[in-house]
C-alpha cells in the first residue's frame, strides 16, 4: 500500500541506486549524467544482481523493497568480487 | 558462504592483533572484551589462535577511523558504511576499520561493536559476504540480540583452515529453508489476515500478494521478543497477537510488545504450576474462546470472562481424534483448525471432529 513519492524522492532514489551499485557491485563509474543512466542497461544489471543477493524479487527496477535494503546500515566490503 | 576472490588464507595459524586506537563511546576494556570474543567465535571453529600485541606490527591491525582513512575506501559519516576489512595478507592485508562516526555500543543499540566485529574478521580471516541472511557474513547490519556463528558461517571458514582440533567445537544455527520437506515449526498465528510461521530465530510470512515466501529475524519486528517461541495465537477481537515461551508470554499490538509484558501465564491464564510452557495456542473469533494445547492435554479459556473454562484440561485426542497425542503449533482459518506436529499438517473440522486433509508442514509455501 505504498503512496506516491514526491518527485525529488524518486531522484534521491536514483543517486542513491547509482552509489549503492558502484560501491558493492562494481558497477562502473563513468561519470554519465545521472538521469541518462536510470534506465541504462548496466544499471538494470546490476539491480538484478543485487537484489538476487539479496533473495529479494529480481525486478531491475529501485522497487520499495529494494530501497528499504540499500538504505540497511553494512558492512563497506563489496558483495561482489571487483 | 563466499570465499574471497583469489582464496587469500593466512598460512600460519597463530596470528596476532592489535588493537591501535580506541572508540570513545566504549571503555578500553569493553572495547577489548568485544573483539576478544569476536576472534573466539573463529577461533572455536578452526585451528587458528589470536594473541593481542599490546604494540607493534600485528597480522591484524584494529582501528576506529572516520571519513578518507587513506585506504581508498573512505568512510561515510553515521550509517551506510559501518566498517570493513581487507582480505589476509601482509601490510594493511587483514585490517579492520570501524567507522568513528558510527556509535559503538555494547548492547542491543546501534551499532553492537561485538557484533560488527565478529563479519569484519569474517573478511579478514578471508571470506567474502554470504547470501545467508542468518549468516554472520550476511553485508547488512542485523543485531537479533546474541552473536553465534551460523553453520554457512562454520562451513565456510573451514573450507579455509579446516576444523578445530577441540572434539567439542560449536555447530552453528540452520536458517530454515522454506522447500525444506523436513521443515517443522515453533509456532505459527494468522497476523491480520496473513499467516507468520515461527523457527529459532526466524519468522516466515506468506501472503497471496507475493508468491515468495519472506524470511527473516523475529528481531526486525519484534527487537524484545526471545528466539524460539514455543506457541502465537492471535485475539483479533484486540489486534493482538500473544507470544509464549516458558512460563512467560507477551503481548503486541502491530510491532509494539505492550506495556508490562511479559506476564506469568500461571497468574494470567489460571494454568497449574506442573504446566512449564505452552505447546500451541489458537483463538476462535466467533466464539472468544483460545485454545492452548500443553504435552497430550488441552484447556479452553474464554477471553471475555477472562477466565479458564471449568471441565478442563481434557485429552487432546478425545476431541479432536486423529492429530496424534502432540501439537507444535495450530492456527484457525476459514473455520477449520489447522494442527502441525514435526512434518505434518493436519486440516480438522471441529464440527464433524474428522480429519480433512494430511499435507506436509510447508505446504503454505508453494514449494
Amino acid at each position: 500500500h505504498s503512496f506516491p513519492v514526491a518527485p525529488e524522492t524518486q531522484q534521491q532514489d536514483v543517486e542513491t541506486v547509482q552509489k549503492y551499485l558502484e560501491k558493492y557491485y562494481d558497477l562502473k563509474d563513468v561519470g554519465t549524467h545521472i538521469e541518462r543512466r536510470r534506465n541504462s542497461g548496466s544499471v538494470v544489471e546490476k539491480l538484478k544482481q543485487m537484489q538476487e543477493f539479496f533473495g529479494l524479487r529480481v525486478t531491475g527496477k529501485p522497487d520499495a523493497e529494494t530501497m528499504k535494503v540499500m538504505k540497511q546500515p553494512r558492512c563497506g566490503v563489496p558483495d561482489v568480487a571487483r | 558462504f563466499v570465499l574471497t576472490q583469489g582464496n587469500p588464507r593466512w598460512e600460519k595459524t597463530d596470528l596476532t592483533y592489535r588493537i591501535e586506537n580506541y572508540t570513545p563511546d566504549l571503555s578500553e576494556a569493553e572495547v577489548d572484551h568485544a573483539i576478544e570474543k569476536a576472534f573466539q567465535l573463529w577461533s572455536n571453529v578452526t585451528p587458528l589462535t589470536f594473541t593481542k600485541l599490546p604494540a607493534g606490527q600485528a597480522d591484524i591491525m584494529i582501528s576506529f577511523v572516520r571519513g578518507d582513512h587513506h585506504d581508498n575506501s573512505p568512510f561515510d559519516g553515521s550509517g551506510g558504511n559501518l566498517a570493513h576489512a581487507f582480505q589476509p595478507g601482509p601490510g594493511i592485508g587483514g585490517d579492520a576499520h570501524f567507522d568513528e562516526d558510527e556509535r559503538w555500543t555494547n548492547n542491543y543499540r546501534d551499532y553492537n561493536l561485538y557484533r560488527v566485529a565478529a563479519h569484519e574478521l569474517g573478511h579478514s580471516l578471508g571470506l567474502s559476504h554470504s547470501t545467508d541472511i542468518g549468516a554472520l557474513m550476511y553485508p547488512n547490519y542485523i543485531f537479533s540480540g546474541d552473536v553465534q556463528l551460523a553453520q554457512d558461517d562454520i562451513n565456510g571458514i573451514q573450507t579455509i583452515y579446516g576444523p578445530s582440533k577441540n572434539p567439542t567445537q560449536p555447530t552453528g544455527s540452520q536458517t530454515p529453508e522454506v522447500c525444506d520437506s523436513k521443515l517443522t515449526f515453533d509456532a505459527i498465528t494468522t497476523i491480520r489476515g496473513e499467516l507468520m510461521f515461527f523457527k529459532d530465530r526466524f519468522y516466515m510470512r506468506a501472503n497471496s500478494v507475493y508468491p515468495e515466501v519472506e524470511l527473516n529475524f523475529i528481531s526486525v519486528f519484534w527487537p524484545s521478543l526471545p528466539s524460539g517461541i514455543e506457541a502465537a495465537y492471535e485475539l483479533a477481537e484486540r489486534d493482538e497477537i500473544r507470544f509464549f515461551k516458558g512460563s512467560k508470554y507477551w503481548a503486541v499490538l502491530g510491532q509494539d510488545v505492550l506495556r508490562g509484558y511479559p506476564k506469568d501465564i500461571h497468574s494470567s491464564f489460571g494454568f497449574p504450576r506442573t504446566v512449564k510452557h505452552i505447546d500451541a495456542a489458537v483463538s476462535e473469533e466467533d466464539t472468544g474462546k483460545t485454545y492452548f494445547f500443553v504435552a497430550n492435554k488441552y484447556w479452553r479459556y474464554d477471553e471475555y470472562k477472562r477466565s479458564m473454562d471449568a471441565g478442563y484440561p481434557k485429552m487432546i485426542a478425545h476431541d479432536f481424534p486423529g492429530i496424534g497425542h502432540k501439537v507444535d503449533a495450530v492456527f484457525k482459518k476459514d473455520g477449520f483448525f489447522y494442527f502441525f506436529h514435526g512434518t505434518r499438517q493436519y486440516k480438522f473440522d471441529a464440527k464433524t471432529k474428522r480429519i480433512l486433509s494430511l499435507q506436509k508442514a510447508n505446504s503454505w509455501f508453494n514449494c
